[in-house]
């Protein structure tokens, strides 16, 4: 038996929309100690990660793991019906084909339930090895999210350098070129930790894409290292993050 | 020219 409740559909509601530009499909594997999951996007260029610890929840029961297959599109569906300030919970029976979201409005003088039907994915769960980035920089999430909207303008792909003076991302293309840097801020809105300058090349749409996730967290963490790749991470309050790895380009 | 390198090739399949 698995049960989850949270106190405001909205979180949820920007979880989901976080994930499914990337995925339309996937597994959520829920256990005593949280939810999890972990999904790359078909042409497997982007991994999105997603950690939501027992402690984020108001309620939380799960006496066996249990693997929801859940398409993200009807998901978001059912979402739609529900107000950002409803709580919810979602409930599933050991070995269900459906998981039940009901939700209750804030006065709780109403209360809905739907019924969603869950899928058999055969999805793959890959180790991602814990690696020690050269470059690490936290910034306003809003920050980065304009960045990666206006490189979009001029290329496909962003050249992201890091160095002790900075953080550099590059665009250029038919139109010519644009160049955005961000030096460390003193109030601490942006930090930059440089063991070794780092310089990669990205697809631009990888880093919109991870760009949904903004409304979750103020600070977005960016970790850089040589020929690994990039790590976009947006917390998730105190109790889990969305994480979403992009491999580089590399010159032929 | 870059070739977009794939994430299979950095996390093993478990």
């Amino acid at each position: 038996m698995f049960e989850a409740r949270l106190a405001s559909t909205l979180t949820l509601k920007r979880i989901v929309d976080a994930l499914r530009e990337i995925l339309n499909q996937s597994t959520l594997d829920c256990s005593d100690t949280g939810i999890q999951m972990q999904a790359m996007d078909n042409s497997h260029v982007s991994l999105v990660s997603l950690c939501l610890r027992k402690e984020y929840f108001e309620k939380y029961k799960c006496n066996r793991n249990i693997s929801l297959g859940l398409d993200l599109k009807s998901l978001t569906k059912v979402l739609k019906c529900a107000n950002g300030d409803d709580a919810v919970t979602i409930k599933a029976a050991d070995k269900a084909d459906k998981v039940e979201l009901s939700f209750e409005s804030a006065g709780k003088e109403r209360t809905a339930d739907y019924e969603l039907r869950l899928l058999n994915l055969d999805q793959e769960h890959l180790a991602i090895p814990e690696t020690e980035y050269n470059c690490v920089v936290h910034m306003p999430a809003t920050e980065f999210a304009r960045i990666c909207r206006d490189m979009a303008t001029f290329s496909e792909s962003v050249v992201i350098a890091c160095s002790k003076e900075g953080i550099k991302f590059s665009a250029s293309g038919e139109m010519g070129a644009a160049n955005i840097k961000l030096s460390e801020t003193t109030k601490g809105e942006v930090s930059i930790q440089v063991d070794e300058p780092v310089a990669l090349s990205f697809a631009g749409r990888y880093l919109s894409t991870f760009t949904r996730a903004t409304p979750l967290a103020e600070k977005v963490k960016i970790g850089l290292a040589p020929d690994v790749p990039l790590l976009v991470e947006y917390p998730i309050e105190d109790y889990g993050y969305i994480r979403y790895y992009l491999a580089p380009k590399v010159d032929d | 020219a870059q070739t977009q390198v794939r994430l299979d090739s950095f996390f093993k399949t478990m």
